[in-house]
């Protein structure tokens, strides 16, 4: 199928089995076409996908049963479109790209959180003038806000979830966030925000799991911890 | 220019590995 047929099928805006289908199939196009599908797909292709995500989420009684496989799917699609150069800063252009993702961390869905906390952590650590980890911050902040809690709770939930690759996942952009700070000030205020909201606890528990992922992401952790504390 | 691919596949790779997180 071509990009501007999923962008046709898009438009129409199906529900439940007939979008999840067609964002599978988009998702399997997006791997694995060149670049210059992706292009065609583009930012219209892109808009169409944001749009679906959001109204999933505002409106989730209407897409009561699906609703949770086709956000998954559309976290997947983007995930794919922005495996390439002009993706990327297709989605990084988009306003709502961040926050919608942000939104998508959802400690009762685990097995979707860990795509979209990997997908941030990414987008944390990319080389870029407009500091992203920023954007991210910033987006969970609000989303924290609205929500009116504790703006790390969501990703303390999921390293509280017995999942390890969700436990791995939030340690990655917990480590992503904190490392991309250039100031000293900053990096040390994250790390206490996160350890004072239950961290020290959560880590005490993770210390025992034995996984090589995990050993990696606590060992960058106390790394980046010890060398704070030295320049402190 | 403009065809790189993997972009985020490489970033998920530097941040399992640790390597992402390497002091310059």
């Amino acid at each position: 199928r071509s990009a501007m047929m999923y962008i046709q099928e898009l438009r129409m805006e199906p529900r439940d089995t007939q979008l999840l289908g067609c964002l599978e199939s988009l998702r399997v196009s997006l791997n694995n076409n060149p670049v210059s599908w992706v292009q065609n797909f583009g930012d219209e292709g892109l808009a169409l996908l944001l749009n679906i995500m959001r109204k999933i989420q505002e409106e989730k009684d209407e897409y009561p049963n699906m609703g949770v496989k086709c956000q998954h799917e559309i976290v997947r699609c983007l995930k794919a479109f922005m495996n390439n150069k002009y993706g990327l800063k297709t989605m990084l252009t988009s306003a709502e790209g961040i926050p919608l993702l942000v939104r998508a961390i959802n400690p009762r869905v685990p097995h979707m959180m860990v795509d979209v906390v990997k997908l941030l952590s990414a987008i944390c650590i990319l080389e870029h003038p407009d500091n992203l980890h920023e954007r991210v911050l910033e987006a969970i902040t609000e989303e924290a806000e609205k929500q009116d809690i504790e703006r790390f709770q969501p990703l303390l939930s999921g390293m509280n979830k017995p999942n390890i690759g969700l436990k791995n996942g939030c340690m990655q952009l917990i480590n992503a966030l904190i490392s991309r700070g250039e100031e000293l000030d900053y990096r040390i205020h994250i790390r206490s925000e996160l350890l004072r909201l239950g961290l020290r606890d959560l880590l005490t528990e993770i210390r025992t799991i034995e996984n090589e992922e995990l050993r990696v992401q606590l060992s960058v952790f106390d790394d980046q911890a010890e060398d704070d504390s030295e320049e402190l | 220019e403009g065809d790189e691919t993997g972009i985020m596949d490489d970033l998920m790779e530097a941040l399992q590995s640790g390597a992402a997180f390497r002091r310059k």
